[in-house]
This record gives structure tokens, C-alpha cells and sequence, in this order.
């Protein structure tokens, strides 16, 4: 494993710490867009499937068994925590799943390496991951208040699928047989979809002030 | 051996 790809697992995990620390310091989930984190749930659930029929290293199983839990956690959060449900903001976060997860169905069905239950589910999960952030910026963008913690929490998911990139640039360089083109085309897509926020983010962080978007 | 055979990343 290459730095790039640790530095990258470490922001997606660092993210996800972000975000727990945020439902469970401030009591509030103010800000943060449970459609997306109930896409990014199905996205390890279809993903990690594999846990049940390949191993590839113990580092792997426990990092997907955290993604797991930790995205089930913060739905439990979300839904069912006294405090924290009260304060979803369930009027602005109206995104539909289905908007997202029925074309990335159907391009799974019909742009995969094989035509196969798991593999159509892990390429299902590539296209979905891609653009599960959706919902949440949409819900940024219309809420514009976005505490400190909710934008790190999406930078450093942003930073994760850079650095991603960063990894496949150099697998491919040093792996001859490392040739992953669907994962390198969504993994594109979803870093492409940051970049206004990126912009965005470094521009407040500059000027030393809260993130604000126009 | 499928090219994506080496699904080693998360």
C-alpha cells in the first residue's frame, strides 16, 4: 500500500470521526444531510458484501467494518437519538434517492466488468459513491449555514477521493496489471463534484472566516 | 483474469 492510499483511507475515516464528533459534542445533526448518509450507507453495504467471500488483508476488513458501523451509527443518530432527530432539517433535505440511485442501477447493468450479482453491485456502489455527496451540497447550498465541523467533514471527504487519485496515478505507473478504468472515471467524477466546494473552502479559509458560499 | 479482479482498495 502507497502513502497516497493511506493518506486517502485516513481522510475518508478522519471524516467520518468529524462527523460522529459533531452528532455527539453538539447533540445536533443541524447541516448535515441524511439522504446522503443513507446513500453512503447502501454504497459500503454493496460495496463490502465481499467481506463474506474474499479477504484481501486484516487492515482492509477492519477498515470496511468501521465504514459499516460508523455509517449505521450515524443513521441511528439521526433517526432515532431524542435530542439529535430534533434537530434534522428534514424541510431542506428533500434530495430523492431515487434520482441517484436508479441511473446508477441501470449504468451498473449495462457498464460492468462482468455480468454478475456481486460485480453489478460493487460497480453499482463505484457509480453511487460518485454522487452520494449530492444531497448534502444541495442542502448546504440552501441552508448556508454551515458550521465549521460540517465543512471539514466534506473537505475531508473531497481530500479522500484526491488522494485516491494521487494512489491510482501511481499504481498505475508501478502495477502493470493494475487497470481499474470504471473506478478511475467515477472516482473523477466525484472529486469533480468538490471543486466548487473546494473553492469555495479555501477561499473563507484564506480570508481567516467562516465557510460562505454565494 | 479480469481487470478488476484485484478489488484490494476500500
Amino acid at each position: 500500500m502507497n502513502l497516497f492510499r493511506l493518506a486517502g483511507d485516513m481522510s475518508h475515516l478522519f471524516s467520518i470521526v468529524l462527523i460522529l464528533l459533531k452528532i455527539y459534542t453538539s447533540k445536533s445533526c443541524a447541516g448535515l444531510s441524511m439522504k446522503t448518509q443513507e446513500l453512503y450507507t447502501l454504497v459500503f453495504v454493496t460495496r463490502y458484501l465481499d467481506l463474506f467471500y474474499s479477504y484481501v488483508s486484516l487492515y482492509n476488513t477492519v477498515m470496511k467494518l468501521i465504514f459499516l458501523a460508523s455509517s449505521f451509527g450515524i443513521l441511528w443518530y439521526m433517526r432515532y437519538h431524542k435530542q439529535v432527530k430534533q434537530t434534522y432539517d428534514r424541510e431542506q433535505d428533500t434530495f430523492r434517492h431515487y434520482i441517484l440511485v436508479v441511473p446508477c442501477a441501470v449504468l451498473a447493468l449495462i457498464v460492468n466488468n462482468e455480468l454478475s450479482v456481486t460485480e453489478v453491485l460493487w460497480t453499482f456502489s463505484i457509480y453511487l459513491e460518485a454522487v452520494a455527496i449530492l444531497p448534502q451540497l444541495v442542502l448546504l447550498q440552501r441552508t448556508k449555514n454551515v458550521d465549521n465541523l460540517t465543512g471539514q467533514y466534506i473537505f475531508f471527504l473531497g481530500a479522500y477521493r484526491a488522494l485516491y487519485i494521487l494512489n491510482w496515478i501511481y499504481r498505475y505507473w508501478t502495477e502493470p496489471k493494475y487497470r481499474q478504468y470504471l473506478v478511475w472515471a467515477a472516482g473523477l467524477v466525484q472529486t469533480g463534484l468538490y471543486a466548487d466546494f473546494f473553492y469555495y473552502y479555501l477561499k473563507s479559509w484564506q480570508a481567516g472566516e467562516k465557510l460562505r458560499l454565494p | 483474469d479480469s481487470l478488476a479482479s484485484t478489488k484490494d482498495e476500500l
